[in-house]
């Protein structure tokens, strides 16, 4: 059959492969009959070898003795890939396309194996395959392709380099796991792999954080998928566990990319994983060295890194839609009626099942309260620059009483406000306008008589402690700058904290509270 | 609940995860995505080839290994044997482990034999007599107590060793 | 819930993760430096 004529000539390629080097004449030879005899002159006969030569690699690979050479085929049908995608003079398609359609068969072998193999569905091969395309890549890209003789070529290949990791991204988006299941771990392997992971966090303009963001929305949401109050599956906390440490590698390598990207992780971060949630918000800027948090002197008003706007690579009011500007006119003249149409718009039509501590169901849109607040935190960080501190550190701004307000009004839920503190405390990072100006926000709703009622004093007071309870109990890290409003409220004279009713209640949180 | 596994929530002591990261080294702050191995500790079992790029100077250095073809072999057993005394120790050591079941490991097995090195089949490595002290035989006479120096493959230098050598722990 | 077939797709994941040898880079063809040839069970098998 045609078929098995295919798997002869890519026979032929494995056994040439394995024989000569790289740029041998022989290989290119080989290319040349393979493309003068027709074999992948056309779209669909480039399609049908790639497949017949990819499903032969992956029998092969299930055949092969396990302390062999598994992945010859493999690595020479990657190689072929390759070697198709510079040589190939195509009139038909650009190489963006040959790659798009080489990877496109890639996906329909990949799909169709997971779809019948089911639980026998083995991984290795297509990890292979794709760990295999991003070495290769390495090797070609070195010092600006400069094994590429053609300069024409050598020019197209250096503008594509971009290109080729937001396809790969794109590719590695389609096989998530939430879609194959079976194909998790090697996933979890290519997003942070060696030549993957660090070339998306630095190239050029930031032009990999998008895709990259997406990829690990991806592994957060699979995770969270499984994340049940009752059981979390073995291989889940697996999963979790090498999710942890591929932040902590991007927290070392590039923290610059949690600080700017925390807003969106955030939206999708269970709020059970703590420890997670403090790594990506315990970044800290790569040359900034911080001031010890536990020191009793400490004020913010005196460290210069306090008046800087933290930069942030996705604008959250692209998500306030119609609530921008009902907010944005609250900061410029506040007023009832506004505050009214922002609260109505923070409840959602149906509730999301969310696993929260205490907690499984949102009846609040979390995001858009995560949007308004850190809307509000830059536009402080704006108004800091382009007036004065006193403007913004002051409780009658329009700043400080929109978050007040959104508290303080009677069609607030407990669930609301808990949610609004919550997100405000998730603004304490490292030393930054938003992390000092939050902390002035915090200390205040902490401290102030304007609540409508005593009660609603310690409602809040309880609220917010518990917030900060739930990020400090955990193992390290834990964020300078909610180590920093702890030991303001310990420092504060108008805050007794081993007074209220509510900690004197609990026998373990009054203790901790006197230990600190 | 009970059966909750606690990691996900209030965490765990990250030194461990960290010092498998290679964190923290020295007081500087080293990349370690560049040769990240696998997302588990479990699974990095082996270093892993990070990018790299051979400048076109080092790719086309003749007479490597005293050899006129480039990249060098070794193919002619007469020639290799005389090539190969002209080694100095090292060069033998790294030809001995790098090219495991080939010829010219056997060839480097005989040249340091001849030096009076002699391999440590448990712990797979070269070790010779301190030429300073004279060791001591045991009465059964299957062993003997010296110093000895050792070549040390991972840190890839001779050390000096006290040590009882067993004579049938030797080729 | 995780369904059955998930939870088992999941398993058989978590059995053949690939590991750091699967990630490393592919060498289809070295020159060999020297011909292979059969040297003590003792020496090092592995460079």
């Amino acid at each position: 059959t045609q078929t098995e004529k295919y798997y002869l000539v890519f026979t032929e390629w494995v056994k040439l492969v394995q024989k000569v080097d790289d740029n041998d004449p022989m290989i290119l030879a080989f290319i040349k009959q393979l493309i003068d005899k027709g074999v992948i002159s056309s779209t669909d006969g480039l399609i049908e070898f790639l497949r017949a030569s990819l499903e032969l690699s992956v029998f092969s690979f299930k055949e092969s003795d396990p302390t062999g050479e598994v992945f010859t085929s493999i690595d020479a049908i990657i190689k072929l890939i390759i070697k198709l995608f510079i040589m190939g003079e195509y009139k038909e398609y650009s190489r963006k396309q040959f790659l798009n359609l080489a990877l496109s068969v890639v996906m329909m072998v990949f799909s169709d194996d997971h779809e019948k193999e089911e639980n026998t569905f083995n991984e290795r091969p297509y990890f292979r395959l794709f760990s295999n395309l991003l070495c290769e890549w390495q090797i070609l890209s070195g010092h600006q392709f400069i094994k590429v003789k053609n300069v024409d070529t050598r020019k197209e290949l250096i503008e594509f380099e971009e290109e080729f990791y937001n396809i790969i991204a794109k590719f590695l988006h389609t096989i998530q796991p939430i879609a194959f299941p079976g194909f998790s771990f090697a996933w979890i392997t290519l997003i942070s792999h060696r030549m993957f992971l660090p070339i998306m966090l630095r190239l050029e303009n930031k032009s990999g954080w998008k895709s990259l963001t997406n990829l690990l929305i991806d592994l957060i949401k699979f995770m969270e998928q499984y994340t049940d109050k009752n059981s979390i599956p073995d291989a889940i906390s697996v999963v979790y566990k090498g999710a942890l440490r591929v932040f902590l590698g991007i927290s070392n390598d590039v923290p610059e990319y949690l600080i700017e990207n925390h807003y969106e992780l955030m939206n999708y971060l269970p709020p059970t994983y703590l420890q997670l949630k403090n790594v990506i918000l315990g970044a800290i800027p790569k040359k900034m060295m911080i001031p010890n948090p536990y020191d009793p002197d400490l004020s913010m008003e005196n460290i210069e890194s306090c008046q800087q706007q933290p930069n942030i690579f996705y604008n959250p009011v692209n998500d306030l839609k119609t609530l921008k500007k009902p907010v944005d006119n609250y900061l410029r003249i506040p007023s009832n009626s506004l505050l009214r149409i922002i609260i109505a718009s923070l409840f959602k039509d149906v509730y999301e099942r969310k696993n929260g501590i205490g907690y499984e169901h949102l009846m609040v849109d979390s995001k858009l309260i995560r949007a308004i607040i850190l809307h509000v935190g830059i536009e402080v960080g704006i108004e800091n620059e382009r007036t004065s501190s006193s403007a913004v550190f002051n409780t009658k701004s329009s700043y400080y009483s929109l978050l007040f307000n959104l508290i303080n009004n009677d069609t607030t839920t407990i669930e609301l406000k808990y949610q609004i503190i919550h997100t405000i405390i998730e603004q304490l990072r490292y030393p930054n306008i938003q992390t000092y100006w939050f902390n002035f926000v915090i200390i205040n709703l902490f401290v102030s008589d304007e609540w409508s009622d005593g009660n609603k004093k310690q409602e809040i007071q309880e609220l917010i402690l518990r917030n900060i309870l739930e990020r400090i109990i955990v193992n390290k890290p834990h964020c300078w700058g909610i180590i920093v409003l702890v030991m303001s409220l310990l420092k504060s004279s108008e805050v007794d904290l081993l007074s209220y009713s509510f900690i004197k209640e609990i026998p373990e949180v009054e203790n901790m509270f006197q230990q600190m | 609940s009970s059966t909750i596994d606690h990691s996900l929530t209030i965490g765990a002591d990250l030194s461990s995860m960290l010092h498998s990261l290679g964190l923290p080294r020295d007081n500087k702050r080293h990349r370690i995505l560049d040769t990240f191995q696998s997302p588990w500790a479990e699974t990095s079992r082996s270093e892993v080839q990070p990018r790299f790029f051979i400048p076109s100077s080092f790719s086309n250095i003749s007479n490597v290994l005293q050899c006129n073809t480039t990249p060098p072999t070794f193919n002619n057993i007469e020639l290799d044997q005389q090539r190969v005394a002209l080694f100095q120790d090292e060069t033998l050591f790294y030809l001995f482990y790098k090219h495991p079941g080939t010829v010219i490991q056997e060839l480097t097995y005989l040249e340091l034999r001849k030096r009076n090195w002699r391999f440590h089949k448990i712990l797979k490595t070269w070790l010779t007599k301190d030429p300073m002290m004279e060791p001591i035989v045991a009465a059964d006479g299957f062993s003997e107590r010296g110093s000895y120096v050792f070549f040390d493959p991972q840190r890839w230098e001779k050390c000096q060793r006290e040590f009882i050598l067993f004579y049938n722990a030797i080729m | 819930e995780l369904s059955s077939r998930v939870a088992l797709q999941l398993e058989s994941s978590l059995l053949n993760c690939p590991d750091s040898l699967d990630a490393d880079t592919p060498f289809l063809f070295q020159k060999p430096l020297s011909l292979n040839h059969p040297t003590s069970i003792f020496f090092p098998s592995e460079p």
